[in-house]
């Protein structure tokens, strides 16, 4: 796109295509080109090759929007709530967020609060013994709410820094399954007297614009503090949390970038916008 | 919908009788709106507008009193015969056991299919015998043996460290020695572009000559279902695909553009998490979904 010499209207439909092919979606796309050709009306061009900087510079404009409040202190221990949708990737980016905090030397705790689906404590528990962690757990099956109540109670006892809850994998459209989580989170504002908990949405980077829907329903849900965009080692490019951010003002605050313990990032925004628009 | 936008575009057109270029130009940028908002991939919207238009300006549509409808009949039509027309089946091995593979990125729902198929042959009174080669995953062994035991199927394992190819070899000559009639293998989620794990499910495949090599792919997958779909079907070669999480919100536009890009059908679709929770795919009502 930015070899071509000429910011004609082949130039806005090449950016387009791109935009599009990295999951920006529609809307997004034109408001991008829209904020563009303003800024260009505003401040001309004096080579094409200023163009590329200048499109970045747009779309980092999008990434700076966050307006989500800020996590309210209080509180030695910080309790995350990890949700999302079916295989995102949550119970992976769990483990990579408590190796990262424990390394740095905090002392962490899980609550293996998927109580459903098959193996799922097992496969906290795997990734707990291999970083060093504890894990708070009941039987599979029993109820969610009810091992998050003594994870928090476990967390403060034992003086952890850090409390991850590790949630089944739930579609935003099923109500009675975001009734649950809306409950779980319930019982740890209450435990906790509403301090110091983030609550993190985990979202596929291969997913397209029904990754708005999911912002949008688990943010009406439970308030989200932000996003991990997993699988960001991919060809897609997450652009969809573009969408995300300019219609909810919820950040990302983390990517996945590999199946491993250590394949976790903080959200840089240079580098997001040039892996788009490579 | 699809139905009020072209209604809207087409609205002045009784009285002046024939449709202006620019209305068509209209009506095909609401398609490809549409189309793009349900993650079909852009070139792939691109040409189905290309093969749309031609027909859109046919007399039909021209001397109808709805022709809003009309082109949204004709973009349904366009879209169901594009993706296979009617259901596709999978069919059973000239001797048994008839071996399927599940293949495809992490987490779109490969595990859970294994059960559910396993499930669907079982209640036809076929002797299923599951394979647990993923051997990577945290408790994907455990998973599936979970699975395995709610159902009352045979799950097979490997030892220790033993290598996937190790294990589907063993998997087979179990199936065949203890004449199971189906086998049905579950492997890592891996990514397309990583190539010593695509390698593996070449290896795989060339070893056991499986009857059928499903794609399992996550129903809310965007743009990047063609790059997925293409290299997977270049290094491994896949015979059809099974969309998963269709019971959530997401259009599935994959669903068109693994076809367009392919040729495969899609043969299935998952529509829960419980192992009951397949159903057959039947392309005029991905085409009605995919619409909106
Ligand atoms: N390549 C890659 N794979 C990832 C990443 N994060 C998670 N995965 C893989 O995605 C698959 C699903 O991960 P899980 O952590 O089980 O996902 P989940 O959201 O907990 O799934 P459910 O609990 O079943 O809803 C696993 O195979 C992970 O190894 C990532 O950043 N990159
Ligand atoms: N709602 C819904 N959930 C599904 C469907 N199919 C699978 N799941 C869920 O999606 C998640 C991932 O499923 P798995 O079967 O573990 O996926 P996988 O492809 O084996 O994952 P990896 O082995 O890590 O690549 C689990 O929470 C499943 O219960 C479906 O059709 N609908
Ligand atoms: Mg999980
Ligand atoms: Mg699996």
């Amino acid at each position: 796109v930015f070899s071509r010499k000429r910011i004609d209207d082949r130039f806005w439909e090449d950016t387009e295509d791109i935009l599009i092919q990295g999951d920006v979606g529609v809307p997004t796309a034109l408001k991008i080109i829209e904020g563009l050709k303003a800024d260009l009306k505003e401040s001309p061009l004096r080579d094409t090759a200023e163009m590329p900087e200048r499109l970045k510079k747009t779309i980092i404009g999008i990434l700076e929007q966050e307006r989500i409040p800020p996590v309210s202190t209080g509180s030695p221990l910080t309790v995350k709530i990890i949700v999302g949708v079916n295989g995102a990737g949550k119970t992976t980016s769990i483990a990579k967020l408590a190796h990262k905090f424990s390394e740095s030397g905090s002392r962490v705790l899980i609550a293996a609060a998927d109580t459903y689906r098959a193996a799922a404590i097992e496969q906290v528990q795997i990734w707990a013994d291999r970083i060093g962690v504890d894990v708070v757990k009941h039987e599979r099956g029993s109820d969610a709410a009810a091992v998050v109540y003594d994870a928090v109670h476990a967390a403060k006892a034992r003086g952890a820094d850090i409390l991850i809850i590790d949630t089944a994998g739930r579609l935003h459209t099923k109500v009675p399954l975001m009734e649950e989580i809306r409950k779980v989170k319930r019982v740890v504002e209450r435990e906790m007297q509403g301090a110091q908990i983030e609550t993190l949405l985990v979202i596929d980077a291969t997913t397209g614009q029904n990754g708005l829907s999911q912002a949008k329903l688990f943010n009406d849900a439970l308030d989200l503090n932000g996003i991990i965009l997993a699988k960001l080692d991919g060809t897609a490019k997450g652009g969809i949390i573009l969408a995300i951010i300019d219609a909810l003002g919820i950040p990302v605050r983390y990517i996945g970038t590999g199946e491993r313990v250590e394949d976790l990032a903080e959200f840089e925004a240079h580098a997001f916008v040039d892996a788009l628009l490579s | 919908t699809l139905t009020n936008r072209l209604s809207d575009v087409f609205r002045n057109l009784r009285g002046r009788g024939r449709l202006s270029d620019k209305d068509v130009e209209s009506a095909m940028r609401e398609i490809k709106l549409a189309l793009l908002e349900a993650d079909v991939n852009y070139k792939v919207v691109k040409d189905f507008i290309a093969g749309v238009k031609e027909k859109a300006v046919g007399e039909e549509i021209l001397k109808s009193l709805t022709p809003g409808q009309q082109v949204v009949k004709l973009v349904s039509d366009e879209l169901t015969s594009l993706m296979g027309g009617s259901p596709s089946t999978l069919g059973l091995a000239g001797k048994p056991p008839t071996i399927i593979m599940l293949v495809g990125l992490q987490g779109t729902g490969k595990t859970s299919l294994a059960a559910k198929l396993g499930l669907m042959y079982k209640s036809e009174g076929k002797k299923v015998l599951l394979t647990a080669a993923d051997v990577y995953r945290p408790a994907a062994v455990q998973q599936l043996e979970a699975l395995g035991k709610e159902l009352d199927i045979d799950v097979f394992k490997g030892e220790k460290d033993e290598p996937a190819l190790k294990v589907a070899e063993r998997s087979y000559r179990t199936a065949d020695k203890e004449g199971y009639s189906i086998l049905i293998m579950d492997t890592a989620g891996r990514l397309h572009i990583d190539e010593s794990m695509m390698d593996e499910l070449k290896s795989i495949k060339t070893a056991l000559k499986p009857h059928s090599v499903l794609f399992v792919a996550d129903a809310m997958t965007g743009q990047d279902a063609v790059n997925q779909a293409l290299q997977f079907d270049e290094s491994v070669g896949f015979d059809g695909v099974v969309l998963t999480k269709l019971d959530g919100d997401a259009r599935g536009g994959a669903a068109l553009s693994v076809k367009a890009v392919t040729g495969k059908p899609v043969m299935f679709v998952g529509t829960g998490e419980k192992p009951r929770d397949l159903e057959v795919f039947y392309p005029d009502r991905m085409a009605s979904r995919i619409i909106g």
